[in-house]
């Protein structure tokens, strides 16, 4: 492991859609 | 380059939006915030943060010592989860 590619948390960036909410139910 | 700014976020506003506009919502004002405090880890900490309940996370842009508390927790989870890595 190199710790390069830490998938968690989803990064927020201000200005672009938030896609850490993929488990929001409609 | 300006930064955005934001009108403060109501209740009311947050609920005529959709889930997913809502954290965006927040999250836009949260950034800056934390920003100011951890400017690095700033984008994962909003990330992490904006997990927690909408109703909650409206209390913590309107109290610094709420939001500076849930800051600290998130870096030692943060920390806690790439030790691990």
């Amino acid at each position: 492991s190199n710790g390069s590619s830490v998938s968690w948390p989803p990064e927020f960036h201000p200005g672009v859609p938030w896609k850490g909410l993929q488990n929001i139910d409609p | 380059r300006e930064p955005a700014v934001y009108e403060p976020l109501s209740a009311s506003m947050l609920a005529a939006a959709l889930p997913h506009e809502q954290k965006q919502m927040i999250g836009e004002r949260l950034y800056p915030l934390i920003s100011a405090l951890h400017t690095q880890l700033a984008g994962k900490i909003t990330g992490m943060l904006l997990e927690i309940d909408n109703s909650e996370l409206l209390l913590m842009l309107e109290s610094p010592e709420s939001l500076n508390a849930k800051v600290q927790e998130a870096l030692e989870v943060l920390q806690e989860h790439q030790a691990t890595e």
